[in-house]
């Protein structure tokens, strides 16, 4: 997955997202694909989540996953997850659960309970920060004013690091792939250089929608693993996605 | 020439929205999900017309389980297992489960696999 908030020169704030899935599931060898990746890929679907026939959040899914990877509360806040690996997993986080230790949260009930009842980016903050978690993992927040923008990195229980945009350091905008921002990504798998060299070759001052959607479009930011791209603009309480494929040569991962 | 090698990177592109040529695979339909219905209702309109796509999905899941543990005792025991764990889960996601499990015909398991399978992918 790659994820990045950036902020335009009249603060606006853009919000998008590559979300690839099926490492390892199933190799196609005709088509050149990950078996899982192209199964998912019709499942994709734009949902509009109404109480009161009003707009509550708004989603990309897969259909039949009641959880939330990729969604805008509008005028509100954007959130985006994407997956952290670590020895301290999930497995442990599930164990736990099936011994009857239950107070932790799965990830994605977390990321739908904030987008249905959070009711603005410093509280949506707090609680991705501070839930305990069955499985690590890396939210992506954007908010409704300038400098509101973050990296949650996260452990099943704690909050490791929060990543913000500091326009004063010329931190216009964060990118998340799939590796701790304060480490180096594994050396097969840096999607993260390619993706800020982009984004800095864009600039703050042409950074749109449309730039936005050209970075998520080189590859390996875009790989064999992509499913759907998302493009959300808080202000607007508008969100887009397109399902996408990744002709050869192409990154499987 | 780096475009050719692993990992393939390109110069960064420019001008590909709006989406189109041969990164763009197809727009994405939008549906409603009404949080004042029920829970096992809200996601029927999706799942009747995303069914065929999703039994499609779990299928290649299990042929995938079939390859790693080919006597089936995987996908038995979600099959078995996995039903008894949906209580569990905290409301309304429960409910919803069990919803599209019944609307889509898919074994209550293998919608709660799916619906979980951010952690036990880890695994």
């Amino acid at each position: 997955c790659t994820s990045i908030v950036a902020e335009d020169k009249k603060g606006n704030l853009i919000h998008g997202r590559n979300l690839d899935f099926g490492l390892f599931m199933g190799w196609d060898v005709k088509n050149k694909s990950w078996i899982i990746s192209e199964k998912l890929k019709p499942l994709v679907v734009n949902l509009d989540f109404k109480r009161n026939n009003q707009t509550v959040f708004k989603s990309t899914n897969f259909a039949g996953y009641v959880g939330m990877l990729t969604g805008i509360k509008p005028n509100i806040f954007t959130l985006t997850m994407n997956e952290r690996f670590s020895l301290d997993g999930g497995y442990i986080g599930i164990l736990e659960w099936i011994l009857g230790q239950r107070d932790g949260m799965w990830m994605s009930f977390l990321t739908r309970s904030v987008l249905e009842n959070a009711t603005s980016y410093e509280e949506a903050k707090s609680r991705l920060a501070q839930t305990k978690l069955l499985a690590p993992a890396y939210f992506i927040l954007g908010g409704n004013s300038t400098g509101q923008g973050c990296i949650i990195t996260r452990s099943r229980l704690l909050s490791i690091d929060i990543l913000e945009i500091d326009l004063k350091l010329g931190r216009w905008y964060v990118l998340e792939t799939n590796y701790d921002h304060w480490k180096d990504p594994f050396f097969l798998d840096d999607r993260r250089t390619p993706g800020m060299k982009c984004m800095n070759q864009t600039t703050q001052t042409n950074i749109s929608v449309k730039t936005m959607y050209d970075v998520l479009s080189t590859k390996p930011v875009l790989n064999k693993l992509t499913t759907y791209t998302t493009l959300m603009q808080v202000s607007q309480g508008k969100l887009e996605s397109y399902i996408r494929d990744c002709p050869n040569p192409c990154m499987p991962w | 020439w780096t475009q050719y090698v692993p990992p393939y990177t390109e110069d960064c592109l420019t001008d590909m929205y709006p989406p189109k040529g041969p990164t763009f695979k197809g727009a994405v339909s939008w549906y409603t999900v009404d949080l004042d219905l029920p829970p096992r209702k809200r996601w029927s309109a999706v799942i009747t017309d995303k069914k065929t796509d999703l039994v499609n999905m779990i299928e290649a899941i299990k042929e995938l389980a079939d390859a790693l543990v080919p006597s089936g005792k995987l996908i038995e025991m979600v099959d078995i297992a996995l039903p008894l764990m949906v209580d569990t889960l905290p409301s309304p996601f429960n409910e919803e489960i069990r919803g599209i499990a019944a609307a889509s015909g898919v074994p209550l398991g293998e919608v709660v696999l799916f619906n979980i399978f951010y952690e036990v992918f880890t695994v």
